[in-house]
């Protein structure tokens, strides 16, 4: 554990708390994507199945808890509640998820570290992860106008794969035989889907101004 | 790659 690896956990579960508190507090889930939030559940579904047998830290356990219960919540909120599900902005929330979970499966099946259920299927959250942002930054390319929160959302999202990064780069020079490069090009892949949000989110903060996305 | 090796990050 080093403080990059920290830093990128807690950021992750700062956007996801971030987001609640948008939707909580507005009543509106207004500009979230709720097929990137159901992929993201997928995600962590497929990939912590280990929780019932693997402890390896308290840490990892209760993060991984934490985290389908706070994308469960989301997606309650956009799909259940009475006053949020109204502003769900689903005539622009139009991708369709199965051209990401196809691929995702085929290619879980095809290049993995092992061939066993779980292994695949954690392979699979891997590769559903890079791309899982995709509708939601399509949504917001669609809505051109990003209000601060879910601008902000998905900042801490790149943030966090930043700094996975940063936590590979420190593993690979302090641990002897560590290695896991699908990990490592998944994660490339990642971080560089968020490059192009970056430059446009960084420049509305120097201006201070409302974060507006190009055609 | 060594048989039930754990993946140890989130």
């Amino acid at each position: 554990m080093n403080i990059f690896r920290v830093s990128a956990d807690i950021l992750h579960l700062l956007s996801i708390l971030v987001l609640l508190l948008k939707i909580h507090a507005t009543k509106s889930c207004a500009g979230i994507s709720l097929k990137t939030q159901e992929l993201y559940l997928a995600v962590f579904v497929t990939r912590y199945l280990d929780l019932f047998w693997n402890f390896h830290s308290l840490y990892n356990s209760v993060f991984k808890v934490v985290y389908i219960a706070t994308s469960s919540m989301i997606i309650w909120y956009m799909k259940r509640h009475r006053g949020v599900k109204q502003t769900y902005d689903k005539d622009h929330d139009t991708f369709r998820y199965l051209f990401l979970i196809v691929p995702c499966a085929v290619l879980a099946l095809i290049v993995n570290g092992r061939f066993s259920l779980f292994e695949i299927l954690w392979t699979f959250s891997i590769y559903l992860e890079a791309v899982a942002i995709l509708p939601q930054l399509v949504l917001l390319q669609r809505t051109k106008n990003v209000d601060n929160l879910t601008g902000n959302y998905v900042f801490l999202l790149g943030l966090y794969r930043a700094f996975y990064i940063l936590n590979w780069i420190y593993r690979y020079a302090t641990e002897p035989h560590y290695s896991a490069w699908i990990v490592w090009l998944s994660g490339l892949v990642q971080t560089g889907l968020y490059l192009d949000f970056f430059y446009y989110y960084l420049q509305a903060w120097k201006q201070s101004k409302k974060l507006q996305l190009p055609s | 790659e060594e048989d039930g090796e754990e993946h140890d990050e989130l």
